[in-house]
């Protein structure tokens, strides 16, 4: 299954 | 973390602070656009689900809390109890549009197709325009309290540092990111007449009144 992308900025 | 994004963070903490300063100490919202508070209400609703799907640092969780939250009370104070010093009249801009044109760039060009990606890449293009009501109703009304244009500038400058956090983050970690770069980078355009004015005005002691 297809994960959300790591976006670790604010 | 870096330096710059550090002091980018605490920026815009600073200025949701001095917003409601200037809210409490005037008891007054006028000349806050509140197009522009609710258009931050959707940015970070929108993009911080991630809230419930992954955990980054405690740091991370609870700015994102305090920007939800803190914006949800803007709209609010100006909604409720200090509605009657809202200038409605000048804040006349089409946040609408704005709504929409972020959401079709959103679908047009998603981060990923994920639902959660959609709705990041939706918030991070609206984020770019959401100043615009406000600066807008100051370019209408010509003018703006100092403490109001104090935090355009905070604003503005949490942006302008997140610029050279992505140019020290690109050659220190190898880190990309097109859609917040090109969105950011537009976003720290707008603000470029404003510091203008600002530096030359606002900091000799002046108001913020167009030339």
């Amino acid at each position: 299954e297809q994960r959300p992308h790591i976006h670790d900025e604010l | 973390m870096n330096i710059f994004r550090l002091v980018a963070d605490l920026l815009h903490l600073a200025s949701i602070f001095i917003l409601l300063l200037k809210i409490q100490q005037t008891k007054s919202c006028a000349g806050v656009s509140l197009k522009t508070q609710a258009l931050y209400f959707v940015v970070f609703v929108t993009r911080y689900l991630d809230l419930f799907t992954h955990f980054y640092s405690v740091y991370n969780s609870l700015m994102k809390l305090f920007f939800i939250a803190s914006s949800a009370y803007i709209v609010y104070l100006m909604w409720k109890p200090y509605r009657p010093t809202y200038s409605a009249s000048t804040d006349t801009f089409r946040a609408e549009f704005l709504i929409v044109g972020a959401a079709l760039l959103g679908l047009a060009f998603p981060d990923s197709w994920h639902i959660l990606d959609i709705l990041w890449s939706f918030s991070i293009y609206l984020e770019a325009v959401a100043i615009l009501p406000q600066l807008f109703q100051m370019t209408r009304t010509g003018e703006a309290e100092t403490i109001t244009s104090h935090y355009v500038f905070a604003l503005g400058a949490y942006r302008a540092l997140y610029l050279m956090n992505w140019i020290y983050r690109y050659y220190t970690e190898g880190y990309m990111d097109v859609i917040a770069w090109v969105a950011g980078a537009v976003q720290t355009i707008l603000y470029a007449d404003f510091f203008y004015i600002y530096l030359t005005r606002v900091m000799r002691g002046r108001l913020f009144s167009l030339p």
